[in-house]
Formats: structure tokens, C-alpha cells, sequence
């Protein structure tokens, strides 16, 4: 029995709707430990991994692991019923043919209830444990959506350089090119807006802006973004939870 | 121009 109650329902709304756009079926795999989940885009270019953390839950009970195979775009219209500051209690037997999600409204004394079907989703599940990365970046998500919403109007492809006292952001396309430079400081004010390089070997990687436009949907969970980049594994692009996170792999572009 | 990669030439499945 699976009954996890999140004290907003905003929070797995915005979950949600941070990787919705680029997956479409997706198992939720719930255990003692919380929900986590992961699903390959249909080029098999990004792969998004989630977990949540019993932490993120009011209340968190799962006695026995439990497999919840969506279609993001239904559970998003169920999430949409709900309001962003009712209580949201996800519900489910131990061998679950449907997922009931209780909206709460506790101060007007509405309860909604609706029951999404559940899917057997036949998915590989990649083993991204134990990457190692040349250099990671934390810096605002607001910061890094807009160079990458900024840049893409220039280029399909964005260039990101590091080196040990900047962050280089380059598109170079038909109508012209642009770059952002970014350098790591440290706001005491406001530690949300402060850029961190950690660097081991300075680095020139290429994305596909498509991609980093699906990844910077989820600026909305966390103030700051991690960026963890190597030239031989993909480029980790990582969203804090209060407990636990939602993670971008990203294969780079290379050279013909 | 440059090429895009695949995940599947990094990770293997489980």
C-alpha cells in the first residue's frame, strides 16, 4: 500500500510539469525511501531521473515496492484539477491498476478524488551511477534558463567552454552569434545567486539547444542549478528538491 | 557540423 501526501500539491505539479514535455510514459517507482523515476526521451538523447524523498511528503507510507506506470500528459490533467495549496495524497495498492490522487482543501472542506489508469510501461532502465565529471558548475536557474532562452533564437546548438575563472555560453548561427560569459562569485546577500566553478580540466562541450530548452523547464523547482560536464560522459544538468532531486543527462554533440 | 550522440553510447542498461 502506497499513501504518500504532499502538504502542497503545487510541489508535484511543478515535478511534473518539469519533464512532461520531453517523456511520455514513465514508471514511478515507489519505495520505503520515496518516489523516484526515470525515462529516456524518444530520440534517446536526455534522460531525466527523479527522486523525491520522504522528506518532500507530509505523510509517507509505502509498505511493500510499488510500480506506477503513467502517461505524464493524463496525470498532468488530474494535476491540473487541484489546487496549488490543497493537500495532494497519492494512493495505490500493492499491485495497483489505477493511482487515486485526493485533493484536500482543508480550511473549505472540499475533497476531490480522482483515479488515473495505471500502464505497464516496458522500459530499459540505464545505469548513470558513478559518473565522473571534469567540472561542475552551480549557478542561478533563472540565470542559466535565460542564456539558453536567449541563445537559442541565435543557434540550434549551444557551446559551453569552462575554464577556471569562466563559465562561456556561445551560439554562433545564420543570422549572427552571441555569447554570455559568466564568472564565479559569491553573493553573502543572497547565496542563490552566487556562481561556483569547481573545475578539473577546463572544457568545450556542445548540446542541442531543443534539449536544454526541455531541461530548463524545471528552473522552477530550485534557485540554483548544478551543471556537472565531462568530455566523455554526458553533461548532468541537476534541480535540488527539499529531498531529493530532478536530473538531466544530456549526450553532447560532437564532431563528424 | 557537429553530430548529436546517443545516451546508449555511454550508458549501458540494466
Amino acid at each position: 500500500m502506497l499513501e504518500a501526501k504532499f502538504e502542497e500539491a503545487s510541489l508535484f505539479k511543478k515535478v511534473i510539469d518539469s519533464f512532461k514535455d520531453c517523456v511520455q510514459l514513465v514508471n514511478f517507482n515507489c519505495s520505503e525511501h520515496g518516489i523516484a523515476a526515470q525515462a529516456v526521451d524518444d530520440s534517446r538523447v536526455l534522460l531525466v531521473s527523479l527522486s523525491i524523498g520522504t522528506e518532500s511528503f507530509q505523510d509517507f507510507r509505502c509498505d511493500r515496492n510499488v510500480t506506477l506506470g503513467a502517461d505524464l500528459s493524463s496525470l498532468s490533467k488530474i494535476l491540473r484539477c487541484g489546487n496549488n495549496n490543497d493537500n495532494l495524497t497519492l494512493i495505490a495498492d500493492d499491485t495497483p491498476d489505477s493511482l487515486l490522487l485526493l485533493f484536500e482543501d482543508t480550511k473549505k472542506d472540499r475533497i476531490s478524488e480522482y483515479s488515473l489508469k495505471l500502464m505497464d510501461i516496458d522500459a530499459d532502465f540505464l545505469d548513470i551511477e558513478g559518473m565522473q565529471y571534469d567540472t561542475t558548475i552551480t549557478m542561478p536557474s533563472a540565470e542559466f534558463a535565460k542564456v539558453v532562452r536567449d541563445l537559442n533564437q541565435l543557434s540550434d546548438s549551444l557551446n559551453i567552454l569552462v575554464t577556471k575563472d569562466t563559465v562561456k555560453f556561445v551560439a554562433e548561427g545564420d543570422i549572427g552569434s552571441g555569447s554570455v560569459i559568466v564568472k564565479p562569485h559569491t553573493d553573502m546577500d543572497k547565496p542563490d545567486d552566487s556562481v561556483k566553478v569547481e573545475l578539473d580540466k577546463p572544457v568545450d562541450l556542445t548540446f542541442g539547444s531543443k534539449y536544454l530548452l526541455d531541461i530548463i523547464k524545471g528552473a522552477g523547482l530550485s534557485n540554483q542549478i548544478t551543471i556537472k560536464l565531462s568530455s566523455e560522459t554526458p553533461a548532468l544538468f541537476e534541480f535540488g528538491l527539499q529531498s531529493g532531486y530532478l536530473q538531466f543527462f544530456l549526450a553532447p554533440k560532437f564532431n563528424e | 557540423t557537429k553530430k548529436q550522440a546517443t545516451l546508449g553510447s555511454f550508458f549501458s542498461s540494466m
